[in-house]
């Protein structure tokens, strides 16, 4: 399976819709400091199922939300979509995940509506079940080596 | 069951020591485990020489060696279990001018088996890419993404 | 003293504010404290607003935002009593081009006060340099130091 | 006050007697990843009278101590000296420390034998006391971010 598709609407500073079409091999995203490029990564991360919002660097759920600009109100709502080409038949399948102010989530498999566990078992299934497996946050690429021996453990029998 | 996680071990060794010796040539890299009668519970650990100086720990390597040492652990489970997308969020930061070479060639030997997507304020970097996205604010606090076509020169809004 | 403490806080707060212009130009930035009614013991935070987004605590910032806004408080309390000597590795490595220009802009309006050694990848921050080193290691293992003469453009060993 | 002059004998990858003398303004340290730069900043934290084995990067003692290559045998003890000119009427003064494998360790103030508390009180009053408020490690420059509030208090009041 590859990504074809990131589509991000009212996700942090993302509060036009806004959509990365991208290939197969290498993407590369570039801009200067603060224009939001390590915030597309923690849209791919949430859209994935991640659930601890200190991973996706906030301090509260609605952190992920766009909360507004000189002219601009905090938005109600974010949405990511990920979309998947499957490898065999070039099938798509689209994950979407949509989190409101009070708290909802909604979360479909092909604008089927299914439950956080159901995403993330389909993921699983993909590959993309451990994150440190296949996610190297900023500033962390030395972490490996920091690592304890039994975290170690645990990423080397991803691997099996 | 300990066989597989033997198993695993063992490809996986074979993988980082091969990666290791592309990226430090005349060093040695392996795999070990802290308990091997254990073979159900023991830590793992990584050790590595560097050409010319004696075996240590990740632990006490610079920065930018640690980094390479790291890449080069997680490109060896890729050997043995490619993941179908791989996300690195300026992982070029430490490196010198040599070393960035040494990662492109790692990514362009990976690029079938896995996707990447990959941050970098490198020049240097982008000449790997096969799509180049920019990111920037038209708007303050507002993001918009667009695609750099490199053949053209200019950029057209994603 | 609480007297010396607030007079410290508010000399602080103003070099803050005036170091975050320069280097975000538009935004603002404050120190503030946890509890105003304790001088003794309150703790401080770090508030910054910058151009055209809302107020927010350091933390939620980008890499490189980061990078510049904890250098803007080490130079506002530089300003009060500045440092004999400041010692800065590889800080420049989450900024983008444009910020490394304030960087260099920085470190040449506080040279006058403040010795600095730096180590840096970056060929743009040897611009500002009054002496560059270089380090190698001829033989593996084993690290030498070199001075680099610019004007003459060979290296000469130290 | 200025440093003049680092001198490094034994410490670290610099088994032969190296010296790096500096200027007033902005000295700029470059080199391939693993050629010895930070281990240069270590040798000036050591000689200012550093004593957390972790802050040098080590995990004993002995980890300051050139280790040895391929064809050099560890050495028995590590020397750093470092040279500052004295504000004033361009006076010298000379720190010395230096530390043998068996845990001995010998300070110098201009060649007069002195012990720890007197160098790093002498550092002090030439306003080298809180390493903080000079010094940002390789990897740690949004530290001031992330410090809590108590810390950042007592990094403040360095200031005052
Ligand atoms: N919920 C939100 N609403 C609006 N803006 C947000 C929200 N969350 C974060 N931001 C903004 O996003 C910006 C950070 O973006 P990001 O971390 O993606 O930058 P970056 O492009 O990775 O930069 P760098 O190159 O410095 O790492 C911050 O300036 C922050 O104010
Ligand atoms: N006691 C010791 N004896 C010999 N070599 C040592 C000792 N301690 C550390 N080293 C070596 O010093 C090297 C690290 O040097 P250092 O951290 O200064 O690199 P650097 O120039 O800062 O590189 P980078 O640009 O990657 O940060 C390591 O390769 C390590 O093996
Ligand atoms: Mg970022
Ligand atoms: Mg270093």
């Amino acid at each position: 399976a590859y990504l074809k598709k990131i589509d991000l609407f009212g996700f942090k500073s993302f509060p036009d819709r806004q959509e990365m079409i991208l290939k197969r091999g290498i993407n590369v995203i570039i801009g200067p400091n603060g224009s939001g490029k390590s915030n597309v990564l923690d849209a791919l991360l949430w859209g994935l199922g991640e659930t601890r919002i200190s991973t996706l660097r906030g301090t509260n759920t609605q952190d992920i939300i766009f909360n507004g600009n000189h002219r601009r109100k905090p938005m109600a709502s974010a949405e990511v979509s990920l979309v998947f080409t499957l490898s065999q038949d070039d099938e798509e399948k689209v994950f979407l995940r949509k989190s409101f102010r009070d708290g909802e989530s909604v979360f479909r498999i092909n604008s089927q509506k299914v439950r956080l566990k159901d995403l993330t078992d389909d993921l699983y299934s993909l590959g993309l079940g451990d994150r440190r497996y296949f996610f190297i946050e900023q500033g962390m690429v030395g972490s490996l080596a920091t690592m304890g021996p039994l975290e170690k453990r645990s990423l080397l029998e991803e691997a099996a | 069951s300990k066989k597989r996680f033997s198993e695993t071990v063992e490809a996986v060794n074979q993988g980082f020591r091969e990666v290791f010796a592309i990226l430090f040539p005349g060093g040695s890299a392996e795999v070990t485990l802290l308990d091997p009668e254990d073979l159900l519970n023991t830590g793992v650990e990584l050790n590595v020489r560097l050409p010319g100086k004696r075996l240590q720990n990740l632990q006490l390597l610079s920065g930018g060696e640690k980094a390479l040492a790291s890449l080069a652990f997680l490109f060896a489970m890729f050997r043995l279990k490619p993941a179908p997308i791989c996300v690195l969020d300026e992982i070029d930061a430490p490196l010198d001018e040599i070393n960035v070479e040494s990662l492109k060639k790692l990514l362009k030997t990976y690029e079938l088996s896995t996707q990447f997507i990959l941050i970098t304020h490198h020049p240097k970097t982008m000449e790997v890419a096969d799509a180049v996205f920019g990111i920037t604010m038209k708007e303050p606090g507002v993001s918009t993404i667009f695609s750099i076509d490199r053949s053209a020169g200019e950029a057209s809004p994603a």
